[in-house]
């Protein structure tokens, strides 16, 4: 024990411990431990139970969240769904199709994946699936032509949401990076609200190249929330806390499986919770 | 960057005579960061550095005109021998069916992984197969369909059976039509669904594969290590692949498998076309890694 109440340094370093293997990072680990002292000083915390739930406070205030809106006054309500390789993507736009059908909502899929092996036909089960509307061009056809073609699509059929999905690509990949411009460039000139939303969809299992992610993608086109995938895996996924706090950007879903119930909104306090057990 | 930071610790030490345990501990401190930054995991950061401080005590830093870059030599050395150490060639017989399987979490890479070894081993001189082993997730057969088409090399699958109905009955195939390696793609899955890795433990005995490697994606974080081990104690791994190491994650995953469970690193997957494949370089992924 020491003058800061009564944890010494052991306690702090276990702590970092677990927050560090929890992909929250050094930084942001080492930023909530000082500040977690500072809370633990000011109102005369003694016991690991408070010091505890201190933390989990803390953390939770850091996790913005709002979930996505129930109404959807302009129609159709467009959600570009974007990220790196492998994290989810497709999965999710399926999920969200089924969550939205089960409203009562009209949902139309446009496949602007127009390069990867499969994915058009990948989505195309999804939105047979969840009696989704679809739209989708040739192998190799231009991303931004398929948008522009889901959108007015959508606006014929007096479809409420319209889901984008796109190609994964890393954000270090300027060219690819310079096709998304040009998919969103598109879809506003089409529809000038558009994209109503823009969904970055993170891999919970992914480190600290997450918030390179998040700030390429948010500067090249402006993310307006993520979601956090395959947190049914052992990942804490605390990446997530890094993320809203150095973006103030919220997490408007989770990803807890591969089927397509397995969406759920984003509840900071179970969240944090799981994060430190 | 890195061997500038030491610079500076060490030059301003320079005038006490001998570098002290507490000098090494700060630049050790520097090293920490980078690891921890680069996603090694904590635990593998933490006994790499203990066995480098030590290393480093022992090494003659203070009479080099730049001590840190001969410190920065020492961590490097250190962290290219770790992942270099299992390292030993594919082992492929020429007179007989070669069969390699491919295994890892959800979306690391493996379809796309599957292809690009066929490829590699076509070109040269053998006749790969490419086994659809994935009857999970959705459109996995039509992707892998789609890139052996786009190769000209045959894919075998059936829609209609189990996955190890499949791999048997492909496996069975290609010794018939006198193919020299079988590549088999399996469905993504999670080490703690105890279902599907039963599936998997099935399916490679039933294969009996000579390569049986694991797929991690370069981007994973602190768990990776978590999830390998426990691919490696239920179908004993050969080999890893890491994937996606044309983004600009540096890669420190790759060290913690590594060093856990002790098979080699193969290859390299650094881009979305069948021949972004290359062989792993201990030495590059170092200076990766350390930023
Ligand atoms: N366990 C688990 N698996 C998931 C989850 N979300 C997606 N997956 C799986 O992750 C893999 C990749 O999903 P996709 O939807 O194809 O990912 P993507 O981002 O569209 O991939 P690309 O288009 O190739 O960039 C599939 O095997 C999915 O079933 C999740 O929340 N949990
Ligand atoms: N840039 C890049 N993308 C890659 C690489 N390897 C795979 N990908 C991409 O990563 C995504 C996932 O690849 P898949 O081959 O579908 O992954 P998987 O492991 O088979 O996925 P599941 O079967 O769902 O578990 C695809 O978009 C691939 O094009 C690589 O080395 N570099
Ligand atoms: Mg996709
Ligand atoms: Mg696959």
């Amino acid at each position: 024990s020491g003058a800061s109440g009564s944890f010494d340094d052991r306690f702090y370093d276990a702590l970092e411990d677990a927050l560090i293997l929890a992909d929250i990072g050094l930084e942001t680990s080492t930023d909530l431990i000082a500040r977690l002292k500072s809370e633990i000083a000011g109102r005369g915390i003694t016991t690991p139970a408070a010091a505890y739930a201190a933390l989990k406070t803390l953390l939770a205030g850091d996790l913005a969240v709002t979930k996505l809106p129930d109404e959807f006054p302009p129609k159709p309500w467009v959600i570009l769904v974007v990220g790196v390789n492998g994290v989810g993507k497709t999965t999710t736009i399926g999920k969200l199709a089924g969550e939205f059908g089960a409203a009562g909502k009209k949902v139309m899929l446009g496949a602007a994946d127009t390069f990867r092996a499969g994915a058009v036909e990948q989505l195309k089960i999804w939105a047979q699936r969840t009696k989704a509307d679809f739209v989708f061009q040739q192998d190799g056809a231009d991303p931004a032509s398929v948008a522009f073609d889901a959108m007015e699509a959508s606006k014929a059929r007096g479809i409420d949401v319209l889901i984008l999905d796109t190609a994964g690509r890393l954000q270090n990949k300027t060219n690819l990076m310079n096709e998304l411009s040009k998919i969103v460039r598109v879809i506003k000139r089409n529809l000038p609200q558009a994209p109503n939303e823009v969904l970055l969809v993170v891999d919970a299992t992914t480190g600290q190249n997450a918030l390179n992610q998040a700030r390429v993608f948010n500067e090249i086109i402006g993310v307006t929330g993520f979601v956090i995938t395959k947190l049914d895996g052992t990942s804490k996924g605390g990446i997530a806390v890094a993320l809203s706090k150095n973006f103030g950007i919220p997490v408007r879903k989770i990803g807890v499986g591969e089927g397509v119930d397995d969406l759920q909104n984003f509840d900071p306090v179970s969240y944090v919770d799981a994060l430190l057990g | 960057e890195l061997t500038n930071r030491f610079e500076s610790i060490f030059k301003k030490i320079r005038g006490q005579g001998k570098i002290s345990e507490e000098n090494i501990a700060e630049a050790m401190r520097d090293v920490k960061r980078a690891l921890l930054e680069a996603d090694v995991n904590y635990k593998v950061v933490k006994k790499f550095t203990a066995d480098v401080s030590a290393k480093a005590l022992g090494a003659d830093i203070l009479s080099s005109i730049t001590p840190g870059q001969q410190f920065v030599k020492v961590v490097y050395d250190e962290l290219a021998a770790l992942m270099g150490g299992n390292a030993r060639a594919i082992r492929f017989h020429t007179n007989r069916l070669n069969i390699v399987v491919l295994a890892g979490l959800q979306g690391s890479g493996k379809t796309t992984t599957c292809a690009k070894l066929a490829l590699h081993f076509r070109k040269q001189g053998h006749r790969p197969l490419l086994i659809a082993c994935d009857t999970h997730r959705v459109a996995a057969i039509d992707q892998l369909d789609t890139l052996g088409k786009s190769l000209e090399i045959p894919v075998f699958s059936d829609r209609a059976k189990s996955p190890l109905e499949i791999c048997r009955e492909g496996l069975a195939f290609a010794q018939r039509e006198g193919f020299s390696l079988a590549v088999i793609d399996t469905a993504g899955r999670l080490h703690i669904d105890a279902d599907m890795m039963a599936e998997l433990k099935a399916l490679c005995a039933a294969a009996k594969p000579d390569e049986t490697f694991f797929v991690a994606d370069a981007m994973a974080g602190q768990d990776a290590v978590n999830v390998a081990k426990e691919f490696h104690k239920e179908i004993k791994l050969s080999g890893v692949i890491l994937t996606k190491m044309d983004g600009d994650s540096r890669g420190g995953a790759a060290l913690s498998i590594l060093d856990v469970i002790g098979v080699p690193l193969q290859f390299i997957g650094v881009g979305e076309k069948p021949d972004g494949l290359e062989l792993f370089y201990p030495e590059r992924m170092a200076s990766r890694i350390l930023g």
